[in-house]
């Protein structure tokens, strides 16, 4: 099952 | 002092219009280079990066830096207040608590000025890095729109695939499977039926459609739009408004557990 990937653990703060 | 006129208002309220109902409120960045935007939303599975440049603006005057925080369903409200034809002046003082947004008729026999009141927003900037996709696909923007609209209806989430000559979408659902296969095709006759496909590695992901159906109420500000995707990364959702800007969406991918 897949689940839903969040944005932060893609990129970092700016 | 921050002014700026659009000759083309019309463009404010399609790239507002397509955002507002994905993000409630956003910070409005404005500096000299033009007129920006980040924000994610609330379940931070997508950003929207909108980028106005100054010199697409008919008129651009930024003293100094200032980002103005607005609710986007009440800044939707004020521009729907604008004409389709009509030319949008942004008007605010340094420190000032509120927008002003005139909209002239062509014809200018009509003057209308609304005032919105800005907001603290707290915002966090994400860093997303200049990164070389492994494909890019260009395609018709009402192509887009299109099959992420018919694959809703059959399930949740799509797994855009692309190989050399060919991009293909496919989903499941309770009632069945289904899937689209656009071809590369680099039609000089009529360009804007065209689809290209730049790619170094071929590659496959899984997103929620929900999101993509979303992304694509950005169809009228653009005749094509760009995807761009790499492994294990989120698929980048970019219309390119001409002369003056773009408007990207980034969605992280499903990912197995």
């Amino acid at each position: 099952k897949a689940s839903q990937g969040r944005l932060e653990s893609f990129f970092g703060p700016s | 002092m921050f002014e700026a006129r659009l000759q083309q208002g019309a463009l404010l309220k399609k790239v507002v219009e397509a955002i507002k109902d994905l993000i409630e409120d956003a910070n409005f960045d404005c500096n000299n280079s033009g007129f920006s935007l980040q924000a994610m939303d609330s379940s931070h599975v997508s950003l929207v990066a909108l980028s106005l440049r100054a010199d697409g603006f008919e008129h651009y005057r930024c003293d100094r830096n200032v980002s103005m925080g607005m609710k986007l369903a009440n800044l939707s409200k004020i521009l729907k207040c604008a004409g389709n034809d009509d030319a949008i002046t942004m008007k605010s003082e340094d420190n000032g608590d509120t927008i002003t947004f005139m909209f002239e008729s062509q014809n200018q026999e009509r003057l209308s000025e609304f005032d919105l009141k800005l907001m603290d927003i707290d915002s966090e900037h994400l860093g997303i890095p200049e990164a070389e996709y492994d494909a890019t696909v260009k395609l018709p923007s009402s192509e887009f729109q299109r099959i992420v609209k018919d694959l809703a209806s059959i399930g949740d989430t799509v797994e855009i695939s692309v190989t050399k000559d060919a991009v293909k979408f496919g989903t499941n659902g309770d009632i069945g499977s289904a899937n689209v296969m656009c071809r590369q095709n680099k039609s000089v006759d009529k360009p804007e039926e065209s689809t290209e496909i730049d790619i170094t590695e071929p590659v496959a992901l899984t997103f929620a459609l929900r999101y993509l159906n979303s992304f694509a109420k950005a169809t009228p500000l653009s005749s094509h739009v760009v995807l761009k995707l790499s492994k294990d990364l989120p698929i980048v959702v970019e219309y390119h408004i001409e002369n003056v800007g773009r408007l990207s969406f980034f969605l992280a991918p499903k990912v197995e557990e």
